[in-house]
């Protein structure tokens, strides 16, 4: 969901 | 992604080859605290829950493959190797690292982005992570001289989270709705945390000699 923003990071 | 967020990718990667560089050409692994080898493996296992459920880049799912593997690699080996576990420090790695486990547990359960069990863990991870190096920096400051791979592989491995650090920087002036700000206070924590090692470290580089570290 937008709001969750995805966690993209290591 | 940015060039910092990569270079920290990057600095991380070295120093996990360092470290396996270090057990597998000399078969020992003194100097390396197993405790912060468990909370680096519990660190990648909680905070990659969503690593096949989420897809964002073969990058990403290749990076905490390699991350999840590598940490349970050493993990294994300082345990159950026949050559290498008779060098393990066994009575200076005494830090009680389950209190590390608890604490970012409770914190995780207290402040988190959302009351989730992907959150909470998520969170638990990053407080951990911050946590995490203690016992390894106990265990270098009671065995006083540090092996010049084992002082790589704790430089590289505090170096890589300042590096993010940069990237959330950069992100924040960059992109609209950008708030890592748990991960933020938490990786200042950490790099912190290195700042002796790090005073330590440049003075050893200074004075091209081996690296100790006040008793």
């Amino acid at each position: 969901s937008k709001d969750q923003v995805a966690k993209d990071e290591l | 992604m940015n060039i910092f967020r990569f270079a920290g990718d990057m600095t991380h990667l070295i120093s996990i080859l360092v470290l396996l560089l270090k057990i597998y050409a000399t078969k020992s692994c003194s100097g390396i605290s197993l405790k912060t080898q468990e909370l680096y493996a519990l660190v990648f296992l909680t905070r990659y829950l969503d690593l096949f459920t989420d897809f964002i880049s073969v990058y990403n799912t290749i990076m905490k493959l390699v991350f999840i593997a590598s940490s349970l690699a050493v993990v294994c080996c300082m345990r159950m190797h026949r050559v290498v576990r008779r060098s393990y420090d066994k009575d200076l790695d005494t830090f009680r690292h389950y209190f590390l486990i608890l604490a970012s547990f409770v914190l995780a359960l207290l402040v988190n982005e959302k009351f989730t069990f992907q959150e909470i863990f998520w969170a638990f991870s990053i407080y951990l992570e911050a946590l995490a190096i203690l016992p390894q920096l106990v265990l270098l400051q009671r065995s006083g001289n540090v092996d010049n791979l084992t002082g790589q592989y704790v430089f590289f491995l505090g170096a890589y989270r300042a590096f993010y650090i940069l990237n959330w920087i950069y992100r924040y002036f960059t992109e609209q709705h950008f708030s890592r700000w748990i991960a933020c206070v938490s990786g200042l924590v950490q790099t912190v945390l290195y700042a002796d090692f790090f005073y330590y470290y440049f003075i050893s580089w200074k004075n091209n000699a081996k690296m100790q570290l006040p008793a």
